[in-house]
């Protein structure tokens, strides 16, 4: 799986939802826009906490009050900063106009801390260390992208999901589960 | 659908933009 945790703010409440699979293709569920995600948000499993920094991988949080989207995750952006900066402004000059759109840096910490969360709960201190692992992940923070070569993965991630309309095992089981429930 | 078309063609065009220069990165 890909564990990953949505939050509606709406009326300065918060509600809690889980996905099992999206957090490694959560870059692209954002780009239809604030409305469209709020759509697929709602039908998902509540949860009553945040997942933790071991067992989440990625996250998005909308605030409908403030018009802000915050979000971590994504394979295409997990190590690419360069991509993560140009990504975001991509989304705030097309389909997110008008919203503050922010990557939660320190994953499921910022978001914990925007929602006024205590950051300890999603603190695991079981997290190991993967020492090549970790080199090839500086290796990659570190590259520097030319415009081209970022115009390019943006290009990607769009093909990547067109490619895979079909693959959407989290929107599949809800219709699977819906279906079940109407047969008793 | 149509909105996907809608979406699709208003990112494939920010990132030829991009592409060409006439998006301002920070």
């Amino acid at each position: 799986g890909h564990r990953t945790n949505y939050i509606l703010i709406e009326n300065k409440e918060h509600d809690i939802y889980y996905a099992h699979w999206d957090a490694n293709i959560i870059g692209r569920k954002l780009f239809y826009g604030p409305d469209s995600l709020v759509q697929y948000i709602r039908p998902l499993s509540v949860s009553e906490k945040l997942l933790d920094t071991v067992w989440g991988e990625g996250a998005a949080l909308v605030d409908m009050d403030q018009q802000k989207l915050l979000f971590w995750g994504d394979e295409f952006l997990w190590h690419t900063p360069a991509l993560v900066t140009c990504f975001v402004q991509m989304l705030r000059e097309t389909t997110w106009k008008g919203w503050q759109v922010e990557w939660a840096s320190e994953g499921q910490v910022t978001i914990a801390k925007y929602l006024g969360v205590d950051t300890q709960t999603v603190l695991n201190t079981e997290e190991e260390e993967d020492d090549d692992e970790g080199e090839e992940v500086e290796a990659k923070e570190a590259t520097t992208y030319t415009v081209a070569e970022l115009a390019n993965l943006l290009d990607q991630m769009l093909q990547n999901h067109l490619q895979n309309l079909d693959y959407d095992p989290t929107a599949t089981i809800r219709s699977f589960i819906k279906d079940h429930h109407k047969k008793g | 659908d149509r909105h996907r078309e809608q979406v699709i063609q208003q990112l494939s065009t920010w990132i030829a933009d991009l592409r060409e220069g006439k998006v301002s990165l920070p």
